[in-house]
This record gives structure tokens, C-alpha cells and sequence, in this order.
């Protein structure tokens, strides 16, 4: 029966909750999500969300959704949000702030930054499992290339394309870097 | 994606007659060419797929890239090197293996890299959307391939259009557009505008801020310039000499010819 399956279906999970979060860096934020795998009723769906928090000046690695549309609502704070669509335009580069509302296309590259109160925002996305490819990072594209197709495809040196895959050892989310605690000096 | 196979099977595809169809449109690169069929023919709409055929010269590299659709590959023409990079998937290739000391990791600056994948003619390629890929002919023939981009899969979410995300290089400036085949000036207008709205593209990375993107992957600006491909003339299939890629094969063939020097040439002859 009925009862046993859909009427007994989980329909809540919690994100909000720092314990609960699946990306933790103390330097930079936490971001949970929550998919088909963790809430299955999110199969029937097709869709998942992602709850993120930033610390002041943090930075959401550049990446781009696969396979889902993302929609982003501000829930506290401020920051800076670029968004880049094919042909490298730039479709977006602004300040955002609570309560508005950004929609980044399948496949536009995005790049989320904290302002000085922080930023917290949620994310739904158009696909149960909602993927990201990360530009940056220990699992960036970048870094899973060849230096040798690095040093090709951007006419660099062999250090320059070391540094671009290895200098950046964390995931997601990223502390403020030195020229962040500069400017704030 | 119902609401366009609905509106495809309404509209697109009240074909009276069928043609046979050559490409339309040809992007000219350093080495090697682009040629994509007409998208907005109704019986690529109906379908909803669009084609592209590449012509790789030796020691030409295919930019990495990612696409809005799934594409399937099929290698009429020569061999070379591919790889297709995974998100969240081990760098498993490293150019020499990792040396220990007693209890420590000696400092080495090996490469480590995703898995690389030679192919050759007859080869068909699976390549998911929102996957990178790039290739590379280590061979002397060209490689020529065609592709099938199935705009209507599931995996795209965005409309009909086929889109493609480069990495790396500049890919609206040193190419030039030919128009080939059935030509129409209508036509040609429309792409030439649509040519000129995007004129101040390039790659991803052009389009974000050159001081965030220092700050993300904690590099220098002028590096970072570099990787927006502001000045690059080249196209999406660029020059690469002596790309020295590392493939277990021919670490393989290696070890085979020293062992056949070491036991002074009895290696059996086939």
C-alpha cells in the first residue's frame, strides 16, 4: 500500500545547521546541500538546493553547474557575483544584497565573493543531483590537465602552469587571499 | 524539453522534401578547421541535433571545452590523444612514479594529471555535456572527425542552440568565417551581426574579474592575464610542438625495447 511507500515519504532535511554542512574551511565558509541521495523524494523532482555561508571576503571557487540551472537567493549580507556565458561575455557583474535574486543558466561559468558583512545565500537547482565543475581548486579542470596542454593552451612556462594547478589547495570554498587582508588593512 | 519535442513535431518537422546536407559555416584556426552544418535547417530542427566536423593538423591541439550538449564522436581520420576531465574524479596519471624514502615523501614535482586516451580512425568518442575535453594529433595525418550534438537531450537544459565554453584561447579572433554551400545573404547578415554581438568575447575566464580570479587561484595578475587569452590570435586549435604527453602504451613499448637491448636483440620477431 500506499502507506508504506509514498504517504511515509521523507519530505523535510535540514541545511541550515553549520554541524550538518558537507564543505567546511574555517578560513572561508561551509556550504550543505541536499539532493535525491540524501532526500529522496527530490528524485520525483528533479530538483536539489545548495545552503551556503561565507565568512568576509571568502570566495566560492569559479565553477559552472552541469547539468541544472542554478537560482540564487541572497539571505543575509553582501557580495560580489560575475557570471560568464559562452563566448567568455560577461552576463553579469554586480553587487548583490538580501532578498534579491540571480538565475545563472546551465553551464555559465559563476564566481561568488563576500563582502565585509559576509554572504549567505540558497541555491535551487534544476536537477536532483546538481553537479559543479570547479575553474579553480584542488578539483578544478585545470588541475586534472596536463602542465603540457596548460603551457600550450595559454602560452605560459612550466612554473606558470604549476602554480595555476597547485596554488590553490582548497575546495569550494575558498579563504579571503593576502590582497583581500590588504585592502581591509 | 516535452514542450519543445510538442512544438518540434508541430512545426519543425512538417518536411516536404529531404536534401542531403554539406556545412555552412567554417572557423579557420592555427592548425586546423571548424565546419559546422546549418542549425537552423528544418530538418536539423526537427531532429533536434546539429553537426560539427574538425580537421586537426599534426601537432595541432583542440582547446579544452565544454559543451550544452552530449556529443558522439566518430574519428573518420587519424589518431592522437584526448581526454575528457571529470569533476571530483584522481589525477591518476603522473609522469614518473612518486620515490620514498625511509618514513618520507621525497619533494617531487611530477605532473599529476587525469586519465588520458589515445584514439584512432574508427574510434567513436562519448562525451557527456558540461564535461571538458580537449584532443591532441601526435600523429603525422590529420585527424578529421564528425559530431553528432544532440541539442534535444535531457542533459540540456538551455534551448536549442548548441554552445560551446572554452578554457583556454580567444575563439572569436583569429578565425575567419566562410560561408559554404547553400548560402543565402539573409543568412549571412544574420551571422555576421550575431559574429559582431559576440566580437568582445573570448574564453570563460575573459569574462570575470582579473583581480578575483588572481585572488582564486593565488597566482600573479599577469598569469591570470595569460588565461583570459586577451591577445591570442590563434583560434581553438592551436600549434603545440613537442607536447610531450605521458600514456602507458609507450611506457610499454619503452620497456620492451630496453628489455630487447638487454637481452642483445632476442626479442621474438613477429
Amino acid at each position: 500500500g500506499l502507506e508504506e511507500t509514498i504517504c511515509t515519504l521523507k519530505l523535510r532535511e535540514n541545511i541550515g545547521h553549520p554541524s550538518r554542512s558537507d564543505v567546511y574551511n574555517p578560513r572561508g565558509g561551509r556550504v550543505s546541500t541536499v539532493n535525491s541521495l540524501s532526500l529522496p523524494i527530490l528524485n520525483f523532482l528533479q530538483l536539489s538546493a545548495e545552503r551556503g555561508t561565507l565568512y568576509r571576503n571568502a570566495i566560492v571557487a569559479p565553477h559552472w553547474n552541469m547539468n541544472a540551472h542554478s537560482i540564487i537567493y541572497i539571505i543575509r549580507g553582501s557580495g560580489r557575483i560575475q557570471v560568464v556565458g559562452n563566448a567568455g561575455r560577461s552576463v553579469f557583474d554586480d553587487e548583490v544584497r538580501e532578498n534579491q535574486l540571480l538565475i545563472v543558466p546551465q553551464n555559465f561559468a559563476i564566481v561568488k565573493r563576500a563582502g565585509n558583512e559576509g554572504l549567505e545565500y540558497i541555491a535551487f537547482k534544476t536537477n536532483d543531483n546538481a553537479m559543479v565543475n570547479p575553474l579553480a581548486g584542488r578539483l578544478s579542470a585545470l588541475r586534472a590537465m596536463p602542465e603540457e596542454v596548460l603551457m600550450n593552451s595559454y602560452q605560459i612556462s612550466r612554473q606558470e602552469a604549476r602554480s595555476l594547478k597547485y596554488n590553490r589547495e582548497e575546495l569550494t570554498v575558498f579563504g579571503p587571499g593576502s590582497k583581500s587582508s590588504r585592502r581591509e588593512e | 524539453q516535452q514542450q519543445h519535442r510538442a512544438l518540434r513535431s508541430k512545426t519543425e518537422c512538417q518536411i516536404e522534401r529531404l536534401n542531403a546536407q554539406e556545412p555552412t559555416r567554417r572557423f579557420e584556426s592555427e592548425a586546423g578547421v571548424i565546419e559546422f552544418w546549418d542549425a537552423t535547417h528544418e530538418q536539423f530542427e526537427c531532429a533536434g541535433v546539429q553537426a560539427v566536423r574538425h580537421q586537426i593538423r599534426r601537432n595541432g591541439l583542440l582547446l579544452p571545452y565544454y559543451t550544452n550538449t552530449p556529443m558522439l564522436m566518430y574519428i573518420i581520420q587519424g589518431r592522437g590523444i584526448h581526454s575528457t576531465v571529470i569533476p571530483g574524479c584522481a589525477e591518476t596519471y603522473e609522469t614518473e612514479s612518486g620515490e620514498y624514502r625511509t618514513g618520507e615523501r621525497r619533494r617531487s614535482f611530477n605532473d599529476r594529471h587525469q586519465k588520458l586516451r589515445r584514439f584512432r580512425a574508427g574510434d567513436v568518442l562519448a562525451l557527456p555535456a558540461g564535461v571538458t575535453f580537449w584532443m591532441y594529433n601526435d600523429a603525422e595525418e590529420p585527424i578529421v572527425t564528425v559530431s553528432l550534438l544532440d541539442t534535444s537531450n535531457h542533459a540540456n537544459q538551455l534551448d536549442l542552440t548548441f554552445r560551446s565554453f572554452f578554457l583556454a584561447g580567444n575563439p572569436q579572433r583569429g578565425l575567419q568565417q566562410q560561408f559554404v554551400g547553400r548560402q543565402q545573404e539573409t543568412t549571412m547578415q544574420e551571422r555576421r551581426s550575431e559574429q559582431e554581438k559576440t566580437s568582445k568575447g573570448g574564453n570563460i575566464f575573459n569574462g570575470f574579474d582579473t583581480e578575483i580570479l588572481s585572488e582564486a587561484f593565488n597566482v600573479d595578475v599577469e598569469t591570470i592575464r595569460k588565461l583570459q587569452g586577451q591577445n591570442e590570435e590563434r583560434g581553438v586549435i592551436v600549434r603545440a610542438e613537442e607536447l610531450r604527453l605521458t600514456l602507458p602504451e609507450e611506457s610499454e613499448q619503452e620497456e620492451r625495447r630496453e628489455q630487447q637491448q638487454r637481452e642483445g636483440g632476442r626479442w621474438p620477431l613477429n
